[in-house]
């Protein structure tokens, strides 16, 4: 279905 | 200063959790406030607030990318030199021991993404690498199905430095998603895991984290700064879910 994913767009560690 | 908000702070905001969110202290709000109080400005959404004591931890400042720092858990430099002193009266070999008690703090453009649970696709939009990259035109997004209903436990694992192994220092993790109704499969709830080995074993720390609905990079600290080869984000919860 439409909602059976996930992710993001940018990550950073500091 | 910079403080670390804990679970108590999460009544003040109907949002989301606070817990984890890094916020700066507001001079102008603690002046207004009782001194046992603090105003803050959280950093991922700029909204302020006034919170309790046990809301927060206070943080250190922030340590620049690169810079060598001794173990978390090792006693100062100050006090290693003072008692290895008399007892090698080299300074250059309390230096050389000295080298093996520090690791420099991460530096971006050292860090890559080694792979991920699943990929929607691996191509210039969406791979696990875009995740490193400034673009806001690209992504990553794990497989159809591999969260069924937006709940589930995908991840993409990343390597701090060059070298197979080699450890650095972090404690900030900052994130940026798509802001609603562009981005229903945005994670929502997250948390980090360690290691010291790509194939693991790994160590979860710190708790849930949870994003807000804005399209601004957000930031969270964990509870205490981490020394480590490899940091998963494992993906527990998406926008839509919630």
């Amino acid at each position: 279905s439409e909602a059976s994913c996930i992710g993001f767009l940018r990550v950073g560690f500091a | 200063a910079l403080v670390r908000l804990r679970g108590a702070a999460s009544a003040h905001n109907a949002q989301g959790r606070l817990e984890g969110h890094t916020a700066e202290t507001v001079a102008g709000a603690l002046d207004r406030t009782p001194s046992e109080r603090v105003g803050v400005r959280v950093v991922s959404t700029d909204a302020t607030m006034v919170v309790e004591p046990h809301a927060f931890d206070m943080l250190g400042a922030r340590v620049p990318p690169g810079e060598m720092r001794l173990l978390h858990r090792c006693a100062s430099e100050r006090f290693v030199r003072r008692v290895f002193l008399p007892l090698v009266h080299h300074v250059e070999l309390i230096d050389h021991i000295l080298s093996f008690l520090k690791l420099p703090q991460v530096t971006m453009s050292e860090v890559t993404a080694v792979k991920a649970s699943s990929s929607a696709a691996n191509d210039r939009q969406c791979s696990a690498a875009n995740t490193l990259s400034a673009d806001d035109g690209t992504w990553w997004l794990s497989a159809p199905d591999s969260c069924p209903n937006g709940v589930g436990a995908e991840w993409v694992l990343y390597r701090l430095r060059p070298a197979v192994g080699a450890r650095a220092r972090f404690q900030y993790v900052q994130m940026k998603i798509p802001k609603l109704p562009y981005g229903p499969l945005s994670v929502r709830v997250f948390h980090v895991e360690v290691a010291d080995d790509e194939s693991g074993p790994f160590v979860r720390v710190g708790p849930d984290l949870t994003t807000f609905n804005t399209d601004r990079m957000q930031e969270w600290a964990l509870p205490t700064p981490v020394e480590c080869a490899c940091v998963r984000l494992v993906l527990t919860k998406n926008a839509a879910a919630c």
